[in-house]
This record gives C-alpha cells, sequence and structure tokens, in this order.
C-alpha cells in the first residue's frame, strides 16, 4: 500500500538546524553532531551527499518547535507524536524535519523516559529522503519509537531499510551489495571534528600566532562558522560569533590531508555549489568534503582559468551566486556552476567602494553582510549593497577575536605576554 | 467470557487514532465521525498487523497501549489507499 515513492532528484542535499531545542541537556553542538550522523546513516549507503549551510536555502530545515507549529501536523507535548518530517518534492517544506520541543531529547542516557534524538532523528531523515512507514519490526521505518539505537558512529541501517533506499536512490559507489548482504563488520566511521579547544596534550609552539595582533591570511565561512588562519593555525567562531576557544587549533591536525609542511594557506572559501571547502596556496589548490581532503588533490588553480602566481582571497558573493578571486588589485569573477570564469575578467578592483584594493581575504555572515579583511581591520558591506557601510573600517580583533581596544602597542604587548 | 466493551473515552481516542494515521478515512464533515462497526474493526485489525500485534479487530488494551506508544506523526497508510480499498 506504499504510495508511489518521491524521492529528490538532485544528490547533493544541504541541511541546517534552524531552531534548537530550548530547555534541553542537548546544546547545540551535539544536536548538530547528531543530525549529521543520522543523515550519514543514509548517505553512508546510498548516492546522497549530505552538507551543512548556513542559510535559509537549505534542502532540509531542522526545526524544534511546539505544539501547533503551521503544518498539519502539531505537536501534542510530551509522548503522543514525537516528530514529522516532508517528503521529497516541489512543495516548498519538501524534505524539512520538525522535533517536538517538549520531548526530553536524550542522546547517551539511561533515563527511560528520555528520546533518542538520534534514533528519532535517523527515522525522521528517511522520510525527508522519500521512505513512508513500514510495519517490519526491525525496520528504522516503522513508525513507533522503540528507544535507542545504539552508537551514532556504529549504526547501520536494518536491511530492509537498505533495500529500500537502494530502490529509491542505487547503491552508493563505495558501497557493494554483496558485502552488504554478508554483513561484514560495519566500517566505523570518522570521528567528528574535535573543536579546536585547549585540551591538546602538546606544549605550546613558538610559532603560535596571537589572535589579537595577526593580520589573517585567509578567512571563512564554513557550514555557518567563521575560520580566522593564520601561519599553520586558525580560530573558529560559531554561529553566534563567539570564539570556540582562544587558542588557535593546528590546521593540519583539523583539515585532514592538507600537506604538514604547508606553513600558511592564501585563502579559502566554501563552494556554493556543492559546499566543498577549498583551499588555495601559491598555484595549487585543495578540495574538502567537510574537513577530508578529496582524492587527486593538489591541483593547479590554472583549474579555475587563474594566471600563476596565487590569489590573495576568495569570496563567494550570494547577491549573485558567483565567487570572486582576487589578486593584488586584480579580480575574477568565476561560475562555480559551470565550473568557467565569466567573460571580460580580471577587471580592476575593487568592485565595492571603499573596499580596499587588495585584500587578505573576504566571507559573507550569517547576517547577509559581506565582510572584506585587511591588516587589522574589515570593512562591512550590507547585503545587496556595492558600498562599505559608513563607519568601517573596524578593528577585526576587537570585533571578531575577544581582544581590547586596539590602544598603540597593546597588541603587541598582548602577543609578547602571549 | 466475551472480551469487555471498550469504554466510550477509548473508543473515541481509537477513532481519532485510527482517522489521524490513516487508518479510517477523514472525518466526513456532513456525517460526522460516523464509522460502521465492520469498518472500525477492520481498521482496528490493520492497525494491530501494522504494528505487530494479533488482528483480532477489538480495542484491548494492548491496542491501546500500542496507541499510547510515542511515535512519528506522519500516517501509516496513505490516503490513496482509501480510494483503492473503498474500490
Amino acid at each position: 500500500q506504499a504510495p508511489a515513492p518521491t524521492k529528490w532528484n538532485k544528490r547533493n542535499l544541504s541541511w541546517r538546524v534552524r531552531t534548537f531545542p530550548r530547555d534541553s541537556a542537548l546544546g547545540p553542538d551535539t544536536v548538530r553532531a547528531l543530525m549529521y550522523y543520522a543523515l550519514k546513516v543514509w548517505s553512508d549507503i546510498a548516492p546522497l551527499n549530505f552538507h551543512e549551510v548556513a542559510g535559509s536555502t537549505a534542502d532540509i530545515q531542522i526545526d524544534f518547535s511546539r505544539a501547533d507549529h503551521q503544518d498539519e501536523y502539531p505537536f501534542d507535548g510530551p509522548g503522543g507524536t514525537v516528530a514529522h518530517a516532508f517528503f521529497p518534492g516541489d512543495h516548498h517544506s519538501a524534505g524539512d524535519t520538525h522535533f517536538d520541543d517538549e520531548e526530553a531529547w536524550t542522546f547517551r542516557s539511561s533515563d527511560a523516559h528520555g528520546m533518542d534524538l538520534f534514533a528519532v532523528a535517523v527515522h525522521e531523515f528517511g522520510h525527508a529522503i522519500g521512505l513512508s512507514h513500514v510495519s517490519t519490526p526491525s525496520s528504522i521505518m516503522q513508525p513507533y519509537y522503540q528507544g535507542p539505537v545504539g552508537d551514532p558512529l556504529r549504526y547501520r541501517l536494518p536491511y530492509d531499510d537498505r533495500v529500500r533506499v537502494w530502490q529509491l536512490y542505487g547503491v552508493r559507489e563505495s558501497v557493494s551489495p554483496t558485502a552488504q548482504l554478508d554483513t561484514p563488520e560495519p566500517e566505523e566511521p570518522p570521528l567528528l571534528p574535535e573543536p579546536p579547544d585547549n585540551r591538546s596534550s602538546t606544549p605550546p609552539r613558538k610559532d603560535v600566532p596571537h589572535r589579537c595582533s595577526a593580520h589573517f591570511d585567509a578567512v571563512a565561512q564554513i557550514r555557518g562558522e567563521a575560520f580566522f588562519f593564520k601561519g599553520k593555525y586558525f580560530w573558529r567562531l560559531n554561529r553566534d560569533r563567539h570564539l570556540v576557544s582562544l587558542q588557535p587549533a593546528q590546521m593540519h591536525r583539523f583539515w585532514r590531508g592538507l600537506p604538514l609542511h604547508l606553513d600558511s594557506v592564501d585563502a579559502v572559501y566554501e563552494r556554493t555549489s556543492d559546499h566543498k571547502i577549498v583551499f588555495f596556496k601559491g598555484d595549487r589548490y585543495w578540495v574538502f568534503k567537510d574537513n577530508n581532503v578529496e582524492e587527486g588533490y593538489p591541483r593547479p588553480i590554472s583549474d579555475f582559468s587563474l594566471p600563476p602566481g596565487g590569489v590573495d582571497a576568495a569570496f563567494s558573493w550570494p547577491h549573485n551566486d558567483r565567487t570572486y578571486f582576487f589578486k593584488d588589485q586584480l579580480y575574477w569573477r568565476y561560475d562555480d556552476h559551470t565550473r568557467r570564469m565569466d567573460p571580460g575578467y580580471p577587471a580592476q578592483g575593487p568592485l565595492w567602494r571603499g573596499v580596499p584594493s587588495t585584500l587578505d581575504d573576504a566571507m559573507r555572515w550569517s547576517d547577509g553582510a559581506s565582510y572584506f579583511f585587511r591588516g587589522q581591520e574589515y570593512w562591512k558591506v550590507q547585503e545587496g549593497e556595492l558600498e562599505a557601510a559608513p563607519g568601517y573600517p573596524q578593528s577585526t580583533a576587537r570585533d571578531w577575536l575577544v581582544c581590547g581596544e586596539p590602544a598603540a602597542g597593546e597588541a603587541e604587548a598582548e602577543a609578547a605576554r602571549a | 467470557c466475551a472480551a469487555p466493551a471498550p469504554r466510550a473515552e477509548d473508543l473515541s481516542l481509537g477513532v481519532e487514532w485510527l482517522s489521524r494515521f490513516g487508518y479510517l478515512p477523514p472525518a466526513d464533515p456532513a456525517t460526522g465521525r460516523l464509522q460502521t462497526q465492520e469498518e472500525l474493526s477492520k481498521a482496528i485489525a490493520t492497525m494491530q498487523q501494522f504494528g505487530g500485534l494479533k488482528a483480532t479487530g477489538i480495542l484491548d488494551e494492548a491496542t491501546l497501549a500500542l496507541m499510547k506508544t510515542p511515535r512519528c506523526s506522519l500516517p501509516d497508510l496513505p490516503p490513496l489507499s482509501w480510494a483503492r480499498r473503498k474500490r
């Protein structure tokens, strides 16, 4: 009695947690991690790629809502209905997934009354990619909550569910159907990226830059967070623009696959076409899927029709869905979807009035504005504008990296103290 | 002994639940929620079967307990299946 299957025509699907649980013991990072792993359960076996994004255009919008939340499935407080998701289709809510914010969402909890968020998310994402309910007791797609399903890093879909998703999307290349039938030991997925905190057991190194005095090599918005790169290190700010740690993280320990001898990067940006992350250094570039480098990189930047000599900055401008590359006083406009440079470039910069003609890097932020960085200063350009907002430049260290007012010599003194 | 008849509130909960999750057709504004006993029994049996219970068609304790189990909001049977079943 299953309906005609609906499925996504595209294979790259973006997702975003739009609202988080209000009174839950689970923090936003844990919620995002659980969503990542619940989606990965499906993309591990089917040719689907899920990418977390910051913008409101995500294919799968995830919300924690209460009671009537303006769809046809109002929630009913603790117990009863706990979540739902919309099947793929042309409607604007296709793929959207809603969790009842009044449930006691848990993760790795012994609380028998809690609702295991990972287990429910795997089920709901099954709907979001086109699977309906089944009566098979072992299936994750049977409609009743049956408790936790175990470790998100090791969870493997029951056979019935694997077959049903293969019927919709085929088998992922890396998955051998025979191997699946032979039920081998599940492969352990990579661990979630460790937050760049100060729990490292390695002693402090002499080449560690200080965030308050750094001229950053590159700045990028990746998955809605800001990354400030300097030398072999980077600082990370979460979506609320709060530094994850005052201490920088080591680039090579997080971005797996960058050559160890690489002492800095020139520019970084998240590609809008497939949400992969591109690093530039000199005449070469690397493409990362999440924080792992793709096979076959580095490649020459001539792939972008860029001349030898590298780039200073790379910036994806949502206003026209184009990527801009900057080098000295020149800039190029590139279409990431067609992978072609737009004709008529390079042009003499800058495109935005009031922004310096040479840049360290640029990024868009979740407030819709674009930010341009050079030296220890930054310029803000409001969404859709072609001119820097009045009152800029401002101090990058003060406004982004939790430093004091940059009094003369203070940054240097603080750096020396550090 | 015959099984005890379900209490009115259980029956009401059961009918509402069966409609919500696709086992009974949506309420008809002209006739209210009137269902024939046979229709209701059939719907309960289908729900029991889907939920892994013995398909008796009787709204017993186990069936009511399953109806109170936390679950996904989406229906188990799509609306289309109603037209098909009616035909």
